[in-house]
């Protein structure tokens, strides 16, 4: 589902530049759970962002499903991102002035499917917000608020679900359950899931993890559960 | 250092309202290092931004360092704030036009004292982010951006540091740093601080955890290290 070859980022900096990624090569297959693991600033966001046809690499080749990313415009970008990747970003970006259920209503709308207010309702269900539907981001906590990003993910049913430190935020509890909606997901419709982490939680529940530091991989370990 | 009695906060809800907090009593010694944990949603932010001074509670008393907090005008919510506590919110907060050097510097100012450039350096090299200075926040990493954050509460020497998830984005060799220098401005300052946090590495650190389950005090517990 996702090939990567010698891909390079590289961030203007002045005068000089970051680079955040120095070719990272790495092949995943549908229906894995990936995490991605490393130290503050060793390049996970990155690389996540490239993947999820949120930002372009410098260098290298992308290949999404069979599709060739690099080069493509911002405009068939976003179309691929809005149909095939389901993406939970490190810093939510919620809609401040839509509602919980508003938020993932436009979700399935933007994927290019009809808007269904009772999926939509599920969906925060199964990360337990039902109380909490009518409510905009900033009448919620930081826990609450990182579920509804998780759930407009997952609405869509997309093939590869992106997320970027899923449970920085929650306590164990409501990171086990989403962790377990995440497994359901993956083994019932066959979704590829790629995490970046620094939970031990989410470690233990993956069956592979990538480890990087200073924008290269270090470790690739297949693990069986 | 604070004392809360009887503590509740009214959230308005259309018609309705949310109860976030039930009546909360707490006493704090001066030099304290003390965590509250508790579910997603069961009140953290919402105490310790009232402790902190940003928020006003709905009912019962807040004194902080011997003075009335309940009932001032939020001019002089904010005089208190800045002279007397350092915050490290869970969204971070910092001003995207400015540099991390920048943003550290200017807590100083409006603590009251001088800006003084080598303070605020030394208070990034402090959480490793010697290489960092001159970069704004969105050319920083998630965890790179809660370190200036949490610079930028300790570069005033405050009396009482209050923390919100600390270490959600930060790897456990980051985390543990933050953690390291808290403890020794705490002992060598006498410096108190207050944490909500979902990450055992911080539970395991501190002296005293109070546990919250919907918006009550369900234990409180004093540990000896
Ligand atoms: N502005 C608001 N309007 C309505 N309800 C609110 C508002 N802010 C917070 N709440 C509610 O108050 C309760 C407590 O929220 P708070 O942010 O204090 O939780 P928390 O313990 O910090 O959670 P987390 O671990 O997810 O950050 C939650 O149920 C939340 O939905
Ligand atoms: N816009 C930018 N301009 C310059 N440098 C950047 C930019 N964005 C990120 N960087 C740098 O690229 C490196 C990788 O950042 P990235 O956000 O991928 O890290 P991360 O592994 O996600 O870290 P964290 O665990 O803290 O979220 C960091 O050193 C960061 O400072
Ligand atoms: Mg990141
Ligand atoms: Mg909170």
């Amino acid at each position: 589902i996702l090939s990567l070859d010698k891909v390079v980022k590289r961030y203007p900096m002045g005068q000089t530049e970051v680079l955040a990624l120095k070719g990272v090569s790495l092949t995943v297959e549908p229906g894995e759970l990936l995490a991605f693991a490393g130290p503050s600033g060793s390049g996970k966001t990155t690389l996540l962002n490239i993947v999820g046809c949120l930002d372009q690499a410098s260098e290298g080749e992308v290949i999404l499903d069979g599709q060739r990313v690099n080069g493509l415009s911002a405009a068939d970008l976003g179309r691929l991102r809005a149909e095939k990747v389901g993406f939970v970003f490190q810093s939510f970006n919620l809609i401040p002035v839509l509602s919980a259920l508003e938020n993932v209503e436009l979700a399935l709308r933007l994927g290019g499917q009809p808007p269904d207010r009772a999926r939509a309702e599920q969906a925060l269900v199964d990360v337990g917000l039902a109380d909490q539907l009518h409510r905009r981001p900033n009448q919620l906590s930081g826990g609450q608020q990182q579920r509804v990003a998780i759930a407009r993910a997952l609405v869509k049913a997309p093939k590869l679900v992106i997320a970027d430190e899923p449970t920085a935020n929650l306590d164990s509890v409501n990171g086990a359950a989403v962790l377990d909606l995440m497994r359901k997901l993956n083994e019932e419709r066959g979704a590829t899931f790629l995490f970046s982490t620094h939970d031990n939680l989410v470690l233990s529940r993956v069956n592979r993890i990538v480890r990087l530091r200073d924008g290269e991989i270090v470790a690739d370990e297949r693990v069986s559960r």
